[in-house]
């Protein structure tokens, strides 16, 4: 699904280069749920955006299901962005003008789902998170917690074949943290979505197949999960 | 330091009623660790926002160094807020268009501190959570776990007597949030700051003194740490 060959990516601020990435060689195949961890300023965030076509290498390149990514055309880009890949960011990215619901059913505008089916799949995924008596909410009314889980149903409900999830379970206690991940390995075992995780908890890497850690923009190690 | 009598705070969505804290009865003493924790919703961050003067209760009183914030006024308690507490927000609330540095300089300016002292308080800080490299560059350009740094060191730079920390390690991998936790214990160790601090990481709240579970608006229980 995923293929990356030495890519890099630089910041330029005034005199300073930030070498976020260098030279990240990386395939993750169908149906994996990878988890991504590593040192604050590793490189993760800047990684996984670029697999989600929400930003661009200096250099390197970038397959999504075997087509280079860089010869899309921008508009083709945003389309594989919001048809095929769901996103959980590390600050939620809520629209705050727009409920809970109505932020879910988000994606299915994009996929031009009819509003009957769009409010169907995004109620039940509200439920699916313990979220279904809070859907017509705006985020200013939910804890920081609710908000995340809020983000989480908008990554699934238009049924990506690939998830990237940045931090989704920063903001949650144990429990509620466990059935959001034991939701995502069921999506990956039973749909074959394939799962990147950004995570430094140890106790939510477990539940992954496959661990890739990052160091100083770089893959230091990658490694199988003995059980999960 | 911290006296609260029965707080509650309810909050009103059209129809429906939203009991965020029901009679809340807490002291909490000068130099003081404590940890609070409790499901996502269970009110933890509407709990310690009140305590930060950010949000008033719908009943119940709140005492901070016995005297009755709700007789202030709002600009005493706008001063109260600024020059004697600290706070470390669940989503950083950092300024985008200043620097780090200036971040963390932000509440030196309001308590009027010379503009030579401000800077090295700033300076200082900013390299003891290990970013005094990026001191020039906007929120922005820096990582979540970097972000969330600046808002640590924005609220120790006024020698606060009262830190109040939501989430503080949320995005920071283990060995950066021991780090910042071994900061605040030492700061109430040595320095006699009040630390009150929401986590949901076990492994961080083992590092306070007095741990306090809050379930549907509610102190659950409410114990002292064995060991740290
Ligand atoms: N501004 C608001 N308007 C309406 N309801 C709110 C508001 N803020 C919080 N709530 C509700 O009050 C309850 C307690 O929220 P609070 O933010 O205190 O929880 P929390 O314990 O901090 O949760 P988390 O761990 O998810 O951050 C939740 O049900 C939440 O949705
Ligand atoms: N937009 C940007 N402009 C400039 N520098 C950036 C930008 N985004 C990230 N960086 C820098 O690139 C490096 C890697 O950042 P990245 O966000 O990928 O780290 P991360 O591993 O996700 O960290 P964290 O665990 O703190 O979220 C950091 O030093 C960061 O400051
Ligand atoms: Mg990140
Ligand atoms: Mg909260």
């Amino acid at each position: 699904v995923v293929r990356t060959r030495s890519l890099s990516k630089d910041y330029h601020l005034g005199d300073t280069v930030v070498h976020a990435l260098r030279g990240v060689t990386l395939d993750i195949h169908g149906a994996e749920f990878v988890a991504v961890m590593g040192a604050s300023g590793s490189g993760k965030s800047t990684f996984v955006n670029i697999l989600g076509c929400l930003d661009r290498p200096t250099r390197g390149s970038y397959e999504l299901d075997g087509q280079d990514v860089s010869e899309l055309t921008p508009n083709d880009r945003a389309v594989v962005r919001k048809t095929r890949i769901g996103f959980v960011f590390q600050g939620f990215n809520l629209l705050q003008r727009t409920t809970a619901l109505e932020n879910v059913e988000m994606p299915l505008h994009y996929a031009r789902v009819p509003a009957k089916e769009r409010r169907a799949r995004a109620t039940a995924l509200l439920a699916a998170v313990g979220l279904a008596d809070r859907a017509h909410h705006f985020p200013s009314q939910l804890s920081g917690g609710q908000q995340q889980r809020i983000a989480i149903a908008r990554a699934l409900v238009n049924k990506p074949t690939l998830i990237l999830a940045d931090e989704p379970t920063g903001n949650l206690d144990s429990r509620t943290s466990v059935e959001i991940i034991e939701i995502l390995q069921r999506l990956s075992d039973e749909e074959g979505m394939t799962i990147v995780l950004i995570t430094h908890e140890e106790d939510i890497a477990r539940f992954a197949q496959r661990q890739v850690l990052f160091r100083d923009g770089r893959i230091k190690a990658d490694r199988p999960v003995d059980r999960r």
